[in-house]
């Protein structure tokens, strides 16, 4: 009774694109979030990919630990049997429960998202996700073809909806049931929660409600300052932009391999949908948010907000993510601790959690508010911070050979950092 | 807190081979032939593309395909490679 919450917010291939971090991309409600949390400017993924940097951030281990370096492999068949940090908290009496893309979805995850080990009850998936790979897209002369860039009409979708429309509808509803079971007299349904929510987007392909490309004109769309390939990168390291080229629009560019490169038209439209995907998931996550303080949890739960890595939108001629470049590396990282937490930030009641509806209100852009950290921080870093917020005994540094050992952190706490910005 | 906390981050990236392929981008396990190690610092980013054997996880340090080097100062973009340049190698070596 009295322990945290804690929401766990993980969204695909999101670098820090967000008002909050300087950039012009539209995120209300992610920058609402950042001024009641600790911004984190120099965090990095451990791997620019989806399997191997979720492994790692939710078992607190580099990939030559987990050994998950590609999107088929089981940390608990390859590297070990480790404990990973939702585990840790159902493991201390939380009811645990994930929804979307945590943990990668597939055989990197067991085909189970790690439930039961991780989980109090299966893995919600959206219905819509089986759609990922169909022909949904519209095209001009009213064909539907499977194209990178997809704005679409919800109510012509498949189910007239979109995965992240169902994930956030889902999340709100167990919200919602939390609350009415805290309250009831029940003594079984006041665990505390871990909720695990892994939005799909801006993780290719850009299909999202078109209202939200009218955010972004395509005359003010700027091309990348630094759009030529660099004569000194070596071969190794240049990435293909593979996720791209297999979608039917970027085929039908006939794109020189390995180097393209993109014409610059493409350029900006990718750049432009890319920014509309992610002020669609900030939307979503605006609706999670606000239903969490309409049940009056804002203030007892934990919220940690990341990227699985970053993305690169034609800087070096490159696109997606697959490479060791500080933008494919570099993620958003937002800790908000709440009042009630003797580590918080704040003297009396402040979360707020209005839902900003940008197609009402045209918000402030918000660089520069809250508390910020430029400490170099990693994604392994995670799970021993939230683990030391949530007052659950604290996680040992692993020796350098740790494959026996279950419950260890290559990371370290964050909190020795945000101690100090609550004092202040 | 801060002035006492870690100088660096990690972060690494597997190759199937030298040259870009059609797997280069989500190589296999079997495929890997290549893992680039990175350091970002304050002053610098730091990658070395090296052999790797899967079997054992470790890299071949004496087995390096490629290095690159970003002198964040002047290069916040990352634009130019200075690995191979004479005035950076005592950089390169502290930072191995």
């Amino acid at each position: 009774e009295g322990r945290p919450n804690v929401l766990f917010l993980v969204v695909d291939d999101l670098r820090p694109e967000l008002g909050c971090y300087g950039s012009p991309v539209i995120t209300p409600n992610i920058d609402q979030l950042a001024i009641q949390s600790i911004r984190f400017t120099n965090a990095h993924a451990q791997q620019a990919l989806c399997a191997p940097s979720r492994a790692s951030f939710l078992t607190s281990r580099r990939p030559d630990t987990t050994k998950v370096y590609d999107l088929d492999t089981y940390w608990r068949n390859a590297g070990g049997n480790f404990t990973t940090l939702p585990q840790y908290f159902k493991e201390n009496g939380y009811f645990t429960a994930s929804m979307g893309k945590v943990f990668h979805n597939g055989t990197a995850s067991n085909e189970t998202d790690d439930y039961p080990y991780s989980w109090s009850v299966p893995a919600y998936h959206p219905s819509t996700t089986k759609y990922k790979r169909k022909k949904v897209c519209l095209s001009p002369d009213g064909t539907r073809h499977e194209y990178l860039l997809c704005p679409v009409d919800v109510s012509q979708q498949p189910e007239g909806t979109l995965p992240d429309i169902q994930l956030a509808d889902n999340a709100i509803s167990m919200i919602r049931n939390m609350s009415s079971g805290l309250k009831s007299t029940n003594a079984s349904s006041h665990l505390p929660f871990f909720l695990g929510l892994g939005f799909y987007k801006p993780h290719v392909p850009f299909k999202f409600p078109k209202e939200f490309l009218s955010l972004y004109p395509i005359e003010t769309i700027k091309m990348a300052t630094n759009k030529n390939l660099p004569a000194s990168l070596p071969d190794v390291a240049f990435e293909t932009y593979s996720s791209l080229r297999e979608r039917e629009d970027i085929a039908a560019l006939n794109l020189s391999f390995p180097y393209g490169p993109m014409p610059d038209k493409y350029h900006l439209l990718i750049r432009q949908h890319y920014y509309a995907a992610v002020s669609y998931v900030d939307a979503m996550i605006g609706r999670v948010l606000n239903a969490l303080e309409q049940s009056s949890l804002a203030d007892n739960t934990i919220i940690v907000l990341i990227g699985d890595h970053g993305w690169q939108l034609g800087e070096h001629s490159e696109f997606a993510k697959f490479s060791n470049y500080a933008l494919a590396t570099r993620v958003p990282l937002l800790i908000h601790v709440p009042p009630l937490l003797k580590t918080s930030f704040y003297q009396k009641k402040l979360t707020t959690f209005h839902f900003q509806d940008v197609f009402q209100n045209m918000p402030q852009q918000t660089e520069g508010s809250g508390k910020v950290s430029n400490a170099f921080v990693e994604l392994v870093d995670i799970f021993p911070t939230i683990v030391d917020l949530a007052g659950l005994p604290s996680v040992s540094e692993c020796p350098s050979v740790s494959h026996e050992i279950q419950l260890c952190t290559e990371g370290t706490s964050l909190l020795p950092l945000i101690k100090p910005v609550s004092a202040g | 807190a801060e002035s006492m906390w870690k100088n660096c981050t990690f972060s690494q990236y597997p190759r199937p081979d030298i040259q870009p392929k059609n797997n280069t981008d989500v190589p296999k396990l079997k495929d890997i032939r290549i893992m680039g190690y990175t350091l970002q610092t304050k002053y610098y980013r730091f990658a070395e593309w090296l052999g790797f054997d899967t079997n054992t996880s470790k890299p071949d340090w004496s087995n390096v395909y490629a290095r690159e080097l970003y002198d964040l100062e002047k290069d916040v973009e990352e634009n130019n490679n200075v690995a191979d340049e004479p005035q950076y190698q005592l950089i390169i070596k502290n930072l191995t």
